[in-house]
């Protein structure tokens, strides 16, 4: 509450008609920044400590919260007789992602991406995700559906704008029948290349021509990935 | 005047010519449309701020001083084209980019355009437009939602309750945009929405033009003492609708407005990292 509190009287200094029109002085606008960035994060925080509290009560009905990731072993066949594995992720928002840069996204072999659809009525949305384009992914529902995704690079202006955080690349997937006021989550998972032995290309290094022939080749065949 | 390069979906494509430029649409029915965009600039007026004629542009008055200049007579691109996305790159200087996508079941073109830092070398302030061109016969007609509840409609030159003797063509036929800015004829109906608040005009018929980033070297003596001098890069958004008016379904104003809501209320994204999980436990 005091940090939907916090973000409420931001966003009142931020009513200013000043703020509104840019007709602030630099300084001021360069404070408003820090002001909404502030509270932007402190109500992130609060959402995911919210998040988590029901990820536990909807993945760990009547049991004790156990904060020990679960071990392989744990995995269960039987569910009478094997203890089921507790689940302690965060939600993490990613602000930079105006920027094509998130760190989880980026770095994690495996992570879930969760759409949070705030309208009334269910929309389809195509989801665009910063990624290491080294690599392979694969995307799946909660239906263990794989769906059709697509790497595709970042042009280098972009990247330039956070040149240590950004990853040049995004991947595009669409997250359909998101629910009214619901939400809906998907896992990805980051494989090494195919073709491992095969240089590791960045699109910048590679010839439009090259570049044009195998995006063509991607359209056409989705199993055959380009090594890179 | 032909097509070089073109990317779609199942409802249009969009083509390029061989500069670069986007050159054209051709809708489901077979229809060919002529469709162009690209960006340039005006210079800002300078002077002393001590009578009316002498006013600067700045952060509160947008006043160009009648120069008009385009960045690129040709644009590098790069085409991708996949399963989900097709997109074509385009690069138009060293401070100006754009990215022109078109996503498989999206019914509408998107224009995610990167301008900036603005060089000021020259010692002369730029406010940079991106121009949409059609062969819409608009009448001198273009609407705008400033108020960011309905569409009003505004005629160019002209108010409603008064006799207008504009002095300033540019700027005096700029109105604010919230969300949303359209041309229309009889037949066909082109509408640029944009993800923030620009000020937005049509100069010509067929025509609609949004500013997306200004920096400027004088203050215009209104009271911020400062001129507007933005030094960095601005990325955003224009979602651009184009369709018959006629017997389409859904119609145009549906077609907006649920844009406009999803644009404006657009999903939010959580990340997790579940390195500890496989699949079917977290399923």
């Amino acid at each position: 509450r005091s940090h939907l509190d916090y973000m409420s009287e931001v966003m009142g200094v931020l009513q200013h008609h000043d703020a509104i029109t840019g007709t602030s002085k630099e300084h001021v606008t360069q404070d408003y920044t820090v002001q909404i960035t502030a509270a932007l994060k402190a109500c992130s925080y609060s959402a995911k400590i919210i998040l988590n509290q029901l990820t536990k009560r909807q993945t760990n009905k009547d049991k004790p919260v156990v904060t020990e990731p679960p071990q392989p072993s744990a995995r269960y066949h039987d569910q009478a007789t094997q203890p089921q594995p507790t689940f302690t992720f965060d939600f993490d928002s990613c602000l930079l992602l105006n920027v094509s840069a998130c760190d989880i996204s980026e770095t994690k072999d495996k992570f879930m991406v969760t759409v949070y659809n705030a309208l009334a009525h269910s929309v389809f949305h195509y989801i665009r995700v910063p990624v290491d384009g080294n690599f392979e992914y694969e995307v799946t529902d909660y239906r263990s559906v794989p769906i059709t995704h697509q790497i595709i690079s970042v042009p280098p202006q972009v990247t330039a704008l956070h040149p240590i955080q950004a990853s040049g690349y995004e991947l595009v997937f669409l997250a359909t029948e998101l629910p009214p006021v619901g939400y809906k989550s998907f896992f990805i998972t980051r494989k090494p290349a195919r073709h491992v032995n095969a240089p590791r290309f960045r699109f910048k290094d590679v010839p439009e021509v090259v570049l044009m022939q195998n995006d063509e080749k991607m359209a056409s065949d989705d199993t055959q990935r380009p090594p890179w | 005047n032909s097509n070089v390069v073109s990317i779609g979906n199942k409802y249009f494509s969009i083509g390029f010519d061989s500069k670069g430029f986007l050159n054209s649409i051709a809708l489901d029915d077979g229809s060919e449309h002529k469709l162009s965009q690209t960006f340039f600039y005006y210079e800002g007026a300078v002077g002393d701020n001590r009578v009316f004629k002498n006013r600067s542009s700045g952060a509160y008055i947008f006043r160009p001083n009648s120069t008009e200049r385009f960045v690129a007579n040709q644009v590098q691109t790069k085409v991708i084209k996949g399963p989900v996305v097709e997109e074509v790159h385009q690069t138009f200087n060293d401070w100006i980019s754009q990215v022109i996508r078109v996503y498989h079941d999206y019914n509408f073109v998107e224009f995610e355009w990167l301008v900036g830092p603005i060089p000021v070398d020259d010692n002369v302030g730029k406010e940079v437009v991106s121009r949409f061109m059609t062969d819409i016969k608009s009448s001198n007609v273009f609407y705008t939602d400033s108020n960011g509840r309905e569409m009003i409609r505004r005629v160019r030159d002209h108010r409603e309750t008064w006799n207008l003797n504009l002095e300033e063509q540019v700027a005096g036929n700029y109105y604010p945009v919230t969300t949303n800015i359209a041309v229309e004829d009889q037949e066909r109906r082109l509408s640029v929405m944009t993800d923030r608040a620009q000020g937005g005009s049509s100069l010509q018929d067929g025509a609609v033009e949004l500013m997306v980033h200004r920096r400027l070297l004088h203050d215009d003596a209104f009271g911020v003492a400062e001129a507007l001098n933005h030094t960095h890069a601005i990325r955003g958004k224009h979602f651009l609708i184009f369709g018959k008016l006629n017997g389409a379904v859904p119609t145009m104003a549906a077609r907006e407005r649920f844009l406009q809501a999803e644009k404006l209320l657009s999903p939010w994204l959580f990340f997790s990292d579940v390195s500890s999980y496989e699949y079917e436990d977290w399923r």
